[in-house]
């Protein structure tokens, strides 16, 4: 079973900013 | 074939020939005859009469009456020997020095004159090693080595003072009148001269890059009466001081051109400067430094046993530089000591043998690929860090993440709304 990789999309970023790649 | 290396391609020591060094080179004098022209008188040998004086005028205007410098090093026929001369000298002994650069350092193995003159009584010979910035004593002449020069007549020679200059009352007789030698061997005698290659002192010792001679006292001068009149006439009573001088004919510098085993040939430069054509990875004027990038272990002079050729750093194709660390040489048996500087193509190490941090070996290819090297790539929030494993470029996953760039939810995980905690369990 091939796992999806992460959406980035769907992380809240509110209070992590400073970890969000910059190409998400 | 090369001499400096074997039929199988391998380095071996290699020499350049055996020459007169000073054949052709310049000499400095500090006295000639001729300017104005003048008449000297020296003694000959004769068979019908045992000592005849002959006198003849020195000219420099005139070719067929002058004895310039330059007939020291011209090319000398048994025939016809063309000598320098000095001019005539008078009163309390005054030195006349001759100086003969040759242009490069050269190892030599003897000096000689050969005079027209009688010989001097007292003599030396000095060499330099720095172009004549500096001169040290090479050998001393003299029937009063203690009064001259002191230093004792016909020292014995140690491994202590071999490399000193020595002083002998041989070579300073009167005779032969004309025509006498004085050679000067600078290896003759000296304890190391069997083990060369091993002697540092010794081949110090040998190496010159000019030579001086002195004239510091003629024969007994009452002796010599100089004045004459007629072109040939009887020797006159002895007791007057009178003038004298000084004539050589052939003035020799033999040796090799210093390359430390590592040339064999010197060649002139554009300039008309003499250098070592260099093997063995060595440059510099006497191949006295490896090139660049060839310090995988320290310079040597090559010996008979061993060419002791530079080599170069192992970088695998990843640096250009590097340096030679002493500690590191030894540590491994004196076989490397070589360290990469500024390796590129994300390699890191010594020898540029490893992936820099961040990045991992890709077995695939070889190490001296330049693509050797490949990124981690962890996953900016799945993974734990930016280093993977070095073998198998495995990232450091947080909980619940899988991949090799932990960029996915293991089995049983799904993925979340934190970036910190991107993989929460199902249950």
């Amino acid at each position: 079973e091939v796992m999806p990789t992460f959406d980035m999309a769907l992380f809240d970023w509110t209070d992590y900013e400073d970890m969000r790649p910059i190409d998400s | 074939a090369d001499p400096c290396y074997d039929e199988a391609g391998l380095p071996r020591r290699c020499i350049p020939e055996f020459i007169n060094a000073a054949f052709g080179q310049e000499v400095s004098v500090s006295s000639v005859c001729g300017l104005p022209p003048s008449r000297s008188c020296g003694l000959l040998e004769r068979e019908d009469r045992p000592t005849v004086r002959s006198c003849q005028i020195c000219d420099a205007s005139d070719p067929r009456h002058a004895h310039p410098a330059s007939y020291l090093t011209d090319l000398n026929s048994a025939h016809n020997l063309s000598c320098w001369q000095s001019e005539n000298l008078q009163g309390s002994p005054l030195n006349v020095n001759l100086t003969i650069s040759l242009g490069k350092k050269f190892e030599i193995t003897y000096v000689s004159l050969q005079f027209c003159s009688p010989r001097p009584e007292s003599m030396a010979i000095y060499k330099s090693m720095d172009y004549g910035r500096t001169w040290t004593p090479y050998q001393f002449y003299s029937s009063q080595c203690r009064r001259m020069y002191n230093r004792p007549n016909k020292a014995t020679i140690t491994k202590q003072n071999e490399q000193e200059a020595l002083c002998t009352d041989g070579h300073t007789e009167l005779y032969p009148l004309s025509g006498g030698l004085i050679a000067f061997s600078t290896l003759d005698g000296r304890p190391s001269g069997k083990d060369f290659d091993s002697s540092p002192v010794l081949q110090d010792w040998v190496t010159v890059t000019d030579i001086r001679v002195v004239f510091s006292r003629p024969q007994i001068t009452r002796a010599l009466p100089m004045s004459g009149r007629e072109n040939e006439e009887p020797l006159g009573p002895p007791g007057v001081l009178s003038t004298y001088y000084y004539a050589v004919g052939d003035f020799q510098v033999g040796g090799r051109c210093k390359c430390n085993g590592h040339a064999s040939r010197c060649l002139r430069e554009k300039e008309g400067k003499l250098v070592c054509e260099c093997k063995h990875n060595t440059e510099g004027p006497e191949c006295d430094r490896c090139k660049p990038f060839h310090y995988d272990r320290p310079w040597q002079r090559a010996t008979a046993k061993e060419a002791n050729e530079c080599l170069p750093c192992k970088c695998n194709l990843h640096a250009r530089r590097c340096r030679f660390n002493m500690e590191l040489f030894k540590l491994s048996g004196r076989k490397s000591g070589g360290v990469c500087m500024n390796c590129r193509h994300n390699t890191a190490g010594r020898h540029c043998h490893y992936c820099k941090e961040g990045f991992y070996r890709d077995m695939s290819k070889a190490i001296t690929h330049r693509r050797a090297c490949k990124a981690c790539d962890c996953h900016p929030v799945g993974a734990a860090g930016k280093t993977c494993n070095q073998t198998t470029g495995q990232c450091p996953c947080k909980d619940g993440v899988t991949g090799i760039t932990c960029n996915r939810c293991a089995k049983g995980y799904q993925q979340s709304r934190s970036p910190v905690a991107p993989c929460i369990s199902e249950r």
